[in-house]
């Protein structure tokens, strides 16, 4: 199973990141995401070197990103983390 | 209670500040990436 997690393409710190996942409980993977993604959107803004139309743009990235992890990742049972766009489902 | 933690489990989980912690360096780096595209 380890070696199917390592991924030699893959960046260090994603592969980092995939490997902290693996770890969660199926139905946290989502739930953990998104308190990843507000802490980080929340680093963002504290920065404060980005305003307007650059910051939305930059959060939507962050949640577009960890919204895919899980499939990135090949998590089990997780595939993607309905953060946007998305009817609203068991993680808003 | 509101939020992305209706798990209690998943919740009590996150608290811990180093939690993820690879995660979020990597959502920053793909952040500040998008903000200097």
């Amino acid at each position: 199973f380890e070696d199917d997690m390592e991924n030699p393409q893959r960046p260090p710190l994603l592969q980092q990141c995939c490997n902290e996942l693996h770890q969660e409980e199926p139905l946290c993977v989502c739930p953990t995401l998104k308190g990843a993604s507000k802490a980080v959107k929340q680093q963002v803004r504290q920065q404060g070197q980005m305003q307007g139309q650059q910051m939305q743009h930059v959060i939507s990235r962050i949640y577009q990103t960890a919204t895919h992890l899980p499939r990135v990742c090949n998590i089990p049972q997780v595939s993607v983390c309905p953060f946007q766009k998305t009817t609203p489902g068991p993680y808003y | 209670p509101a939020g992305p933690f209706r798990y209690p489990r998943c919740r009590k989980e996150f608290q811990q500040a180093q939690h993820l912690r690879a995660c979020q360096q990597w959502l920053h780096k793909q952040a500040r990436q998008s903000g200097s595209g």
